[in-house]
C-alpha cells in the first residue's frame, strides 16, 4: 500500500508542478 | 497546514491585496505557490492546500486576461518591485518623520514579504536585499518599541 500512496502522492505532486509552470508559461 | 505555517503571512498579505493590485495579489499567490511546493508537497493537508491555491490562480490568471503584467514575467516584475518599493518609501518617510506608528510597522513588514515575492524573478540585487533586511528589522524594531511604550529612533 505504502509504494501506492507514494507513487499517487508524486504523481499528484507531478501535476502541481506542470500545472505551475503552464502558469508561468515556463512549458 | 502547519507545515506551511511560514507562508501564513504571504497568504494574508494576497488576500488583503485582491482590491488594491490584484496584480501583486497574484504573484503573491504564485511565490506561495513555488515556495510551499518546496516545503510540502506531499502531505494530504498541504495537497489539499495546494490544489485550492492553483485553481485560484488559474481562475485568477484568465481574469486578468488583459494585464500584461500576469502574462509577461517581466512587465510583472517591474510591477511588484515598484509596489514594494512604493510602500516602503511611504514606510520610511513615515518613520524618519517621526511618525512611527502601527501602520508604518505593517508597511514596513508587507515591503519586506514582497521583497520575497520578488525572489520569484531571480536572485534579489544587492540594494533591494539591503531594503528586505532592513525593512524587516524595522518592522520588528518599532513594533517592539511601540510595545514598550517606548518612542522608536
Amino acid at each position: 500500500g505504502g509504494s501506492i500512496g507514494a507513487s499517487t502522492a508524486s504523481g499528484e505532486q507531478d501535476e502541481l508542478s506542470q500545472r505551475l509552470a503552464r502558469l508561468r508559461d515556463q512549458v | 497546514p502547519q507545515t506551511l505555517r511560514s507562508l501564513a503571512h504571504h497568504v494574508r498579505t494576497a488576500a488583503e491585496l485582491d482590491k488594491r493590485d490584484p496584480v501583486t495579489a497574484y504573484y503573491c499567490r504564485v511565490f506561495v505557490m513555488q515556495t510551499a511546493m518546496k516545503i510540502d508537497s506531499r502531505s494530504p493537508e498541504s495537497r489539499k492546500f495546494l490544489g485550492g491555491l492553483m485553481d485560484n490562480l488559474e481562475k485568477a490568471k484568465k481574469e486578468l486576461a488583459d494585464r500584461e503584467e500576469v502574462h509577461d514575467e517581466v512587465v510583472g516584475q517591474c510591477h511588484v518591485e515598484n509596489y514594494a518599493l512604493q510602500i516602503f518609501i511611504y514606510a520610511d518617510n513615515e518613520d524618519r518623520a517621526g511618525r512611527a506608528t502601527r501602520a508604518v510597522v505593517r508597511a514596513f513588514y508587507t515591503a519586506s514579504l514582497l521583497f520575497d515575492v520578488l525572489s520569484l524573478f531571480g536572485e534579489l540585487s544587492d540594494e533591494l536585499m539591503e531594503k528586505q533586511r532592513y525593512a524587516r528589522w524595522k518592522a520588528t524594531y518599532i513594533h517592539t518599541c511601540l510595545k514598550n511604550g517606548e518612542t522608536p529612533i
